[in-house]
């Protein structure tokens, strides 16, 4: 015994399919999209820089309170501190980001999987996937109003059915949809991210431990 | 607990797997 057990507040997500070594599954997908959308949305309403395309799933990181960042932003979407901050981080656009996003969730279903073969999604995950990565860019003549952006997604338009994905704000709605209740979104998918962290982290515990 | 119970299918040249790895 005696070796050490680091303690982290956060995993990637590719941290996570190596240690299981085996894919996510549905609920966490939708769940890891809906969290990650809800802290990029947090960020444009603090006006900070655009987040970059999400190129791997280690870009991805998954926190010990259910929050999912992007790239080495904290458990708020905060930058790190520091003059060098990432001033010089390729900007993308809302819909770009989205895209990157929608990918790296469908490489984490498809996880372990060989090239010839495919894991067979429920039809509303492949649509939200689908739409995710076929988006068409938004004209610019829709103005999300940053400041009628709130912590969940509620409101009289969230009643329409999303046809294509424009903003971080379509692709939560879109997730909300996926449940019987949309109001019960915030808490549900926060527990269901916050349990693949506890899981995961008992894992990474109990494997270090045994080294 | 953890084991994922999904189905897997022979890829399609149309389906979305195809479609994601040509982006």
């Amino acid at each position: 015994g005696g070796a050490a057990v680091v303690v982290r507040d956060a995993l990637s997500l590719e941290e996570i399919l190596r240690l299981y070594s085996q894919p996510i599954n549905e609920e966490q997908a939708w769940a890891v999209c809906y969290q990650c959308c809800g802290s990029l949305r947090a960020r444009l309403r603090r006006r900070e820089p655009p987040a970059g395309r999400v190129e791997s799933p280690a870009d991805i990181r998954i926190w010990k309170d259910g929050a999912v960042t992007l790239g080495g932003w904290d458990a708020n979407g905060r930058s790190p501190p520091g003059p060098a901050g990432k001033s010089e981080h390729s900007q993308c656009s809302e819909t770009e980001v989205i895209e990157s996003l929608g990918i790296i969730i469908y490489k984490a279903l498809d996880y372990g999987l060989k090239e010839n073969e495919e894991r067979e999604l429920s039809p509303p995950l492949e649509q939200l996937i689908d739409h995710m990565t076929n988006m068409i860019e938004a004209d610019g003549s829709k103005d999300e109003g940053y400041e009628a952006l709130d912590e969940g997604v509620e409101d009289e338009n969230d009643k329409e059915d999303v046809e294509v994905i424009q903003s971080y704000r379509d692709v939560m709605k879109l997730c909300a949809a996926h449940l019987p209740t949309r109001s019960d979104a915030p808490r549900h998918y926060q527990a269901v991210c916050r349990a693949l962290f506890a899981e995961t982290m008992e894992l990474y515990t109990f494997l270090a431990r045994i080294k | 607990k953890g084991k994922s119970i999904y189905n897997i299918k022979q890829k399609h040249d149309s389906g979305i797997k195809a479609k994601i790895s040509m982006k």
